[in-house]
Formats: structure tokens, sequence, C-alpha cells
């Protein structure tokens, strides 16, 4: 069976906030090293990697590996009832129709339960091997989502140009064109604020920017976002919480 | 000519 206890309902509503629009059903895999969960978007586009990590549970059991699946809208409907500073607990029995959900106010004055569903998903799972990215962008969430919401107005795409000069962000459409150019900052007071290069060679890479306007949906789990950049290959958005990480994978628009 | 590439041209079933 799954017992996981969460002490922030928060990090689970913002979490489904920040994917529940890019894929619509998902096994939640449940082993002793947490809960993790893999899916592509419907076109297949964009790939959605999540891990909560069983330490930032207490308590967390697994006794075996369960796949949950889940329709995320339906999940998000159940977590709109949980308060952001609720306890939260999961629980599944070993081979499962239904996931409980238990929501506990802080002091612990109310308890609600709710029971949800599940599906069977027959789901792919890729295989993405570790990676040494030539180009690692670290930089502060919003300004990330800011670059994104702005040149999304002037166009679809963009192309992200990685360099010694800095990391350039372009975009040219039918009303014109725009660009945001950061070069590297350092604020040793606020290091979420500070934008760094890490570069082994140059990389170029042109992106569809609604994908990437939908992956900052994810900015409030996290101050710093990373970009990970090689040539010819996905682009890795990653946002780093405590107790876990999301994960986007987005495939590079190709010249022809 | 660019055209949109997808996931699984990059990462194989696992």
């Amino acid at each position: 069976m799954l017992e996981a206890r969460l002490a922030q309902a928060a990090v689970l509503k913002k979490t489904l906030d920040a994917i529940k629009e890019l894929v619509t059903d998902a096994n939640f895999d449940c082993s002793d090293g947490g809960i993790s969960l893999q899916a592509m978007d419907n076109s297949h586009v964009a790939l959605v990697s999540l891990l909560l990590r069983a330490d930032g549970f207490e308590p967390y059991r697994c006794d075996r590996n369960l796949a949950l699946g889940i329709n995320l809208n339906s999940l998000s409907k159940v977590l709109r009832s949980a308060q952001n500073e609720d306890i939260i607990t999961l629980k599944a029995a070993d081979d499962p129709d239904n996931l409980s959900l238990t929501f506990e106010s802080q002091n612990q004055d109310r308890i609600s339960e709710y029971e949800m569903k599940l599906m069977d998903i027959d789901q792919e799972h890729l295989g993405i091997p570790e990676t040494a990215y030539a180009a690692v962008i670290t930089m502060p969430a919003a300004e990330f989502q800011r670059i994104c919401r702005d040149l999304s107005g002037i166009s679809e795409s963009v192309t992200i140009d990685a360099s010694k000069d800095g990391v350039k962000f372009a975009s040219a459409g039918d009303i014109g064109n725009g660009s945001v150019t950061l070069k590297q900052t350092h604020n040793p007071e606020e290091p979420a604020l500070s934008t760094s290069i890490e570069l082994s060679e140059s990389v170029t890479l042109t992106f569809s920017l609604k994908y990437l306007v939908n992956f900052t949906k994810a900015t409030p789990l996290a101050g710093a976002v990373t970009l990970q950049m090689s040539n010819d290959v996905p682009l890795l958005v990653e946002y780093k919480m405590e107790g876990g990480y999301l994960r986007y994978y987005l495939a590079p628009k190709i010249q022809d | 000519n660019v055209s949109q590439s997808t996931i699984e041209e990059f990462y194989k079933e696992h």
C-alpha cells in the first residue's frame, strides 16, 4: 500500500496547476523512492517529468510499486478543496481502484476526506539519457516567464542563442521582431535573482513559445529555472523544489 | 522551412 503525508498541500496544488494543461491523464508511479510521473502532451512535442522524493513526505510508505492512473483535471478539482496550508495524506491499497486524499488543517480542527476513482492508463515510458548539455542557463523563474510572455506577443516561435556574450531570446513575426539578451549576473545576497551561463559550445535552437509559456505555469514552485540546451536535442527546462523537481522537455523546431 | 519535431524522435521507448 501507499501512504504519503505532505506537510503543505500547496506543493501538490501548484504542481498540478503547472502540468494539467499539458497532460490530461497520467500514471503517478509510486515506489519506495517517491512518486514520479512522466507524460507527453497530446502532440508529443513536450514531455513532463515530475519527481516528489520520499524524503519530501513525512511519513512515506510504499510497500510495492504502484501506478496510479489519474485524470489530472479530476485531481485538480479535488485539490481545490484543500487549503494551501493543509496537511495532505495520499493513500492507496495494493492494486487500487481509488486514491484516498485527506486534508487536515494545521491545528487539526478540520479533516476533509475524498476518494478519487483511478483509471487504467497504458502509457509509453521514454528513456531519457543523462546528457551533458552544451549550455546551462540558470535565471530567475519570473524573468523567464516574462520573456516568454512578452515574445509570444510577437511570434509563435523563439530562437534561443547561447554564446559567450550571453543568452539571447529572439522572435520575429508579422508585426515586427523583438529580442531580450541576458548577461551573466551575480547577486550574492539573492542567488535566485542571479543569471548564470555555463557554456562548452555555442547553441542556437528554435522552440514553440506556446509550450514555453505553458511551462512557466511552474513559476510559483521555484525562484529559479534552469534551461539546458545542446544543438539538435530537446530543451530541458527544470524547476527544482524542496523534495523534488519538475522538468519539461521540448522538441526543437528544425530547419528542413 | 522550419518544422516542429517530436520528443519521440529523440528518446526511445523504455
